[in-house]
Parts: structure tokens; C-alpha cells; sequence
């Protein structure tokens, strides 16, 4: 942030365009800069190395400061669903996901819920090939909560620490896409009442403010406990993640760095504000 | 939306009197926030409200009966300007085989627009190939080939061992022999500061000379479309873009950018998951969806 030393036209400036390339989209950059006045002009900060650390913080009380990680039942089944629109990384993020567990000793199964998108089973199978677990799927084309039944009923009775469920990729303005999903959610409820423990909303970090919409709606839809934000190794900054923590307090639990199977950290909200202000 | 947006804005200093350059730039925000609302690139935004402002001070809107509808239709006009004024058509070789290459991030939508893109020329009359150049995600080639199927449009795969330039090198070879009109060539999806991954396409595109290399762009984009079309155009000095997932309610403010940033015509955009989803890409009708 550059050579102003005061709340200036110009540091506004600045701090719209940093908030602005960052992705942090016109609705968070409009809560921040209030934030940034209120606050600033309470405490008289002038000095310009004092903004930008007020933004830091800024970002910290948004974003929390601790990592939130997935929630793992001890002794029990944990059942974690990943949903989002097309493309984002869940099939390839669930592998990543598969092979953390396992390297924990955990015993792991998949369920193969794209039942749709060509050559989604065979992409799955080769995940769970390479991590060395079970997976449940049928035939492409059949019904993706029948599936999603049998891999709960299957991971309950083989006695799975970790059952992950993999969706198709869906657009959130689909209505009978999205009531697919619900319809998913509830046949797990109807073998274990308190799974999903976790449904987790597959970001593309290169998305923009319609990121905003897909976590709105996933999460009426099918009430989401964490985003896990992909392919953060690219360019892209990811910024919409605290416009989204902000309106709708869902955090960042993982974050996708690469197409290799350990390419998947915890997030980490003071990594994470440090390079967004790089 | 933003005509509401600017006549609401305008009533409300039409009862203090003369409008003037101050009072003009509030209704110059409204239009750049809604650009930024629409994920514009910030800097193309800024060129655009720039010139904005300069026509609309030039025009003497505040002088119109209707400073509203004459400021939307500069803004209009000048997205529209900006667009291209048509749609861009397919280049296809005088001699086939013709060649068109797909490129772009993970996940865009590259493999599902080679299928569609097939399934149109097949329509068409032609006789297509589509060639498996992915060899690195799962069940890759696997995906290309069941959309083949579907299409009845044969897929060209010499496997995942082989190098892709050697695979494309096998492909322009068989198409010659087979009477194929247009060779589509899917390829990985990369990230644009992958240097080993762009020399790849490189080398690809020296084996098998495209007639059209499309870079295919997810319509969700944000800020980062620039410097990622940008980064593909300088490499391989694309001929068009493919929108995909338009479907969505996405604005699409990457396409303004990135038409303004490197000059390339959209040539069609993506509006569901079947293969029968892909448009001729209308500049105006974009223009409209990103105004909002
Ligand atoms: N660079 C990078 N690429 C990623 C990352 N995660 C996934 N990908 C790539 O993104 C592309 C799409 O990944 P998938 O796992 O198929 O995405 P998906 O959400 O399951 O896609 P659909 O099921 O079609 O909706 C693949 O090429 C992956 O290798 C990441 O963190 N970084
Ligand atoms: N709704 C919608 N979905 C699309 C569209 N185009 C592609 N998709 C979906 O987006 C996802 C990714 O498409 P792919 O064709 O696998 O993307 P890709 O660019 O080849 O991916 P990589 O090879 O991994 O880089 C799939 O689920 C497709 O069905 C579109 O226009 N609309
Ligand atoms: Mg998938
Ligand atoms: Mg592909």
C-alpha cells in the first residue's frame, strides 16, 4: 500500500484496488472500507504502516484467527459430502482427501455420486486406486442417491472411520439439480441422522463475485459447514472467501494448492491475509 | 438494474436544478460499481469510465431531457464498441485438415467443448476427430472417448505414455489418411504460469499448425482473467475464446476484459452440460448481461 500517509482520497483509492484485484469483490470492499473509517478514525491512526496493519486486522476479526478444521467423530462414522458448480476440484480434491486420512492410519471409503458426467466413476476409481480404499459406485446414469444410500449403509457396517462423498458438478441456478442434492442429503440422514458432518462447498479460487451466490444458495439448499478453496497454487487471490465469511460466517477449512495428491492444506487465515496483501 | 440505478439517480437532482460535473459522478459510480459488481478487470474498468465520462461530458447529457437513457446508451454503445461488432465465425482450412486447439485453466470446460464443437461440425456435414491430449488427469482420455460415443465422432488416443506433441504428431498423420476435415485438440488443463505445461502447448501447436486456438474461459472468472488470457495469447497468439457456463448467473465481466485487454473475438460460449449446449457468441447480448 503506497506512500499516503492518512485517510486520503487516495489511500481509499489504493485500498478499493487492492480489495478489488484480490477478488474481494464490491459488497466485502464496501464492509471493509466502513470497517477501515469507523476504526481509523477512533483510534487517529496516520501513519500509513498503521493503515495497512489495520487492514490486516481487519481481515483477522473477519476471518478468524485460528484454523477451523474438518470436524472428525472419534470412534464413529464421519460422513463428508463435497457439492459445488462444475469444474471446481471436488473429485480431485476428495483423492487428496482420501490420501490425508490414510497417511493418519484412518480407514477410508468413496462414493462414487456422479453418476452422470462422463468417465466421472472410472476419474473417482482411479483416486481410490491410488489411495488404496473402497469405493461404492454403480453404473453411470443411475440414481446418484441410490448410491449415496448403499456408501453410507456400506461404510456403517464395514465399520469406515471416514466415508467421503463425491457429487456431480451443478450450476446452484439449476432447481432440480439442487433438489437432487437435497434429496442426496436426505437418504444420508435416513441411515445415520447427523451425517453429513461436514458438506463442504468446492471453490474455484479464479472465481470471481458469483462465488458469493454459490455459497448462498448451496448453503440454504443444503446447509454447508466449510469451503474448501482450490487451486490457489494459480494467480488468483481467492479474496471472495472473506466476503463470503463475512455474510454468511462459512470458513475456509482446506485449500487446494496443485493436481498432486498431497496438494491439500488446513487453511490457514494469517498465510492466507499475508499473500493476499502481497 | 442499472438504468433503475441511474434514473433514480437523476430524478433526484433534477429538483436541484442545473445538473453539472459534480452531480454527474454519481451516476459515473453507479456504472463502474456495477462494472466491478460484474468482475470487469479494476484497470480496464477504470480506462472504461474514463472514456465514459469524456463522451458523456462531451455529449452534454447533463444538458439532455433524458440524461439517464443517454448515459446508458453511451455505456452501452461503448461495451457493444468494445465486444466486436459480430459474431466471429470458425476458421476452417481451405485444405483440410482443418485444426482447432483448445487450451486453458483446469476445469474451464475444454474437453466438454471439444465434444460440442464436434458434435456442431458433424451437423454441419463435416467429418471431425477429436484427439485425447490430456495425459495427465484421470480417466482423461476415458472422458473424451465416451463423449465421442455419444457424438458418434471418433477420438483419436495413443494412450498416457507417449508425449502429447508425439500424440498430435500421430493425429495429424491419421487425419490425413482418414479424410478428416477438422482435427480438435483437447489438451490439459494448465495453469498459465506452468512454464513447462505452456512449452508443451508450444510445441504442440509447431506439430500440428492450428488453424484456430481457442481459450477457453470459465464465465465465473474474476479479476485474475486478464493477466491468465494475457499470459496464453502472448505464448501461443490465440484466434478466439470460447465462454463456458453461461448457463449460470454468472455477469461474465471476464469477457469485456479480456476482449479488451488482448483483442480477441469470442467466438462461442457454453450454456449447459450437453453437447448440443454451445452458441455463436452475440457481443451485444453480453454487453447486457454485464451493464446488469
Ligand atoms: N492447479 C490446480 N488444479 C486443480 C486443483 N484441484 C483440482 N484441480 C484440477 O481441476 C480440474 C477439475 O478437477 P475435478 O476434480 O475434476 O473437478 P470437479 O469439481 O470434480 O469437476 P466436475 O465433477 O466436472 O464438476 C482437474 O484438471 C484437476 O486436476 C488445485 O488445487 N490446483
Ligand atoms: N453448466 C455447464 N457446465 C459445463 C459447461 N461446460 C462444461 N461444463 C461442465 O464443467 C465441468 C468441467 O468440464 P470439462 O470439459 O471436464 O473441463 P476441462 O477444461 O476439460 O477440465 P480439465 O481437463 O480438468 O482442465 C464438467 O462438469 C462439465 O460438464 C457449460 O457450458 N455449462
Ligand atoms: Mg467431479
Ligand atoms: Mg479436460
Amino acid at each position: 500500500v503506497g506512500k499516503s500517509h492518512k485517510i486520503d482520497d487516495e489511500f481509499l483509492e489504493e485500498l478499493e484496488e487492492i480489495l478489488i484485484t484480490t477478488d474481494v469483490g464490491v459488497k466485502g470492499m464496501t464492509n471493509i472500507l466502513e470497517h477501515f473509517q469507523e476504526i481509523a478514525e477512533m483510534e487517529e491512526i496516520q501513519d500509513h504502516r498503521e493503515l495497512l496493519d489495520l487492514l490486516k486486522e481487519i481481515f483477522h476479526v473477519i476471518l478468524d484467527d485460528k484454523p477451523v478444521p474438518i470436524k472428525l467423530n472419534d470412534g464413529e462414522l464421519t460422513v463428508i459430502m463435497l457439492v459445488g458448480v462444475n469444474g471446481t476440484g471436488k473429485t480431485t480434491t476428495i483423492g487428496k482427501l482420501a490420501k490425508k486420512y490414510r497417511d493418519q492410519g484412518k480407514s477410508v471409503m468413496l462414493a462414487a455420486g456422479d453418476t452422470f458426467r462422463a468417465a466421472a466413476i472410472e476419474q473417482l476409481t482411479v483416486w481410490a486406486n491410488r489411495v488404496g480404499c473402497d469405493i461404492i459406485k454403480y453404473e453411470s446414469g443411475g440414481d446418484a442417491a441410490a448410491v449415496v444410500f448403499d456408501a453410507v449403509t456400506a461404510a456403517k457396517a464395514r465399520k469406515k472411520d471416514i466415508l467421503l462423498i463425491d457429487t456431480a458438478g451443478r450450476l446452484h441456478t439449476k432447481v432440480n439439480l439442487m433438489e437432487e442434492l437435497k434429496k442426496v442429503r436426505r437418504v444420508i440422514k435416513k441411515v445415520i441422522p447427523d451425517a453429513p458432518h461436514e458438506t463442504l462447498l468446492a471453490l474455484d479460487a479464479t472465481t470471481g463475485q458469483n462465488a458469493v451466490n454459490q455459497a448462498a444458495v448451496f448453503h440454504k439448499e443444503i446447509d454447508l459447514t466449510g469451503l474448501i478453496l482450490t487451486k490457489l497454487d494459480g494467480t488468483a487471490k481467492g479474496g471472495i472467501v472473506v466476503a463470503i465469511k463475512e455474510e454468511l460466517k462459512l470458513p475456509v477449512k482446506m485449500i487446494g494448492v496443485g493436481e498432486k495428491v498431497q496438494d491439500l492444506h488446513v487453511f490457514d487465515p494469517s498465510e492466507f491475509i499475508e499473500a493476499l496483501l502481497s | 438494474s442499472l438504468s433503475d440505478k441511474l434514473q433514480g439517480i437523476f430524478e433526484k437532482l433534477r429538483g436541484k436544478g442545473r445538473l453539472n460535473e459534480k452531480n454527474i459522478q454519481e451516476a459515473l459510480k453507479a456504472i463502474k460499481m456495477s462494472l466491478l459488481e460484474a468482475d470487469v478487470n479494476y484497470k480496464v474498468v477504470k480506462d472504461f469510465m474514463k472514456a465514459t465520462k469524456e463522451k458523456a461530458l462531451g455529449q452534454d447529457v447533463l444538458k439532455s431531457l433524458t440524461p439517464a437513457q443517454q448515459l446508458i446508451k453511451i455505456v452501452y454503445d461503448e461495451l457493444a464498441r468494445i465486444m466486436g461488432e459480430s459474431a466471429s465465425e470458425l476458421i476452417l482450412n481451405v485444405n483440410p485438415p482443418s485444426v482447432v486447439m483448445l487450451v486453458g485453466l483446469q476445469g474451464s470446460g475444454k474437453t466438454t467443448h471439444a465434444a460440442k464443437l464436434a458434435k456442431m461440425l458433424k451437423k454441419l456435414g463435416k467429418k471431425p476427430l477429436l484427439v485425447a491430449g490430456d495425459i495427465y488427469r484421470p480417466a482423461a482420455v476415458k472422458q473424451i472417448q465416451v463423449l465421442g460415443e455419444q457424438i458418434g465422432v471418433d477420438v483419436f488416443s495413443m494412450g498416457t505414455k507417449l508425449s502429447v506433441p508425439d500424440i498430435v504428431k500421430g493425429a495429424m498423420a491419421f487425419a490425413k489418411d482418414n479424410e478428416i476435415d477438422v482435427v480438435l485438440v483437447d489438451t490439459a488443463g494448465r495453469l498459465h504460469i506452468d512454464d513447462t505445461l505452456m512449452v508443451e502447448l508450444e510445441d504442440v501447436k509447431k506439430v500440428c499448425t492450428p488453424d484456430e486456438i481457442m481459450l477457453v474461459v470459465d464465465a465465473m472468472t474474476g479479476q485474475e482473467a486478464v493477466t491468465v488470457a494475457k499470459e496464453f495469447d502472448d505464448r501461443l497468439d490465440i484466434t478466439g475464446l470460447i465462454l463456458t457456463k453461461l448457463d449460470g448467473d454468472a455477469r461474465g465481466g471476464a469477457a469485456l476484459s479480456i476482449k479488451y485487454v488482448t483483442g480477441k473475438p469470442i467466438k462461442f460460449i457454453g450454456v449447459g452440460e450437453k453437447l448440443n449446449a454451445i452458441e455463436v457468441f452475440h457481443p451485444d447480448r453480453i454487453a447486457q448481461r454485464i451493464l446488469g
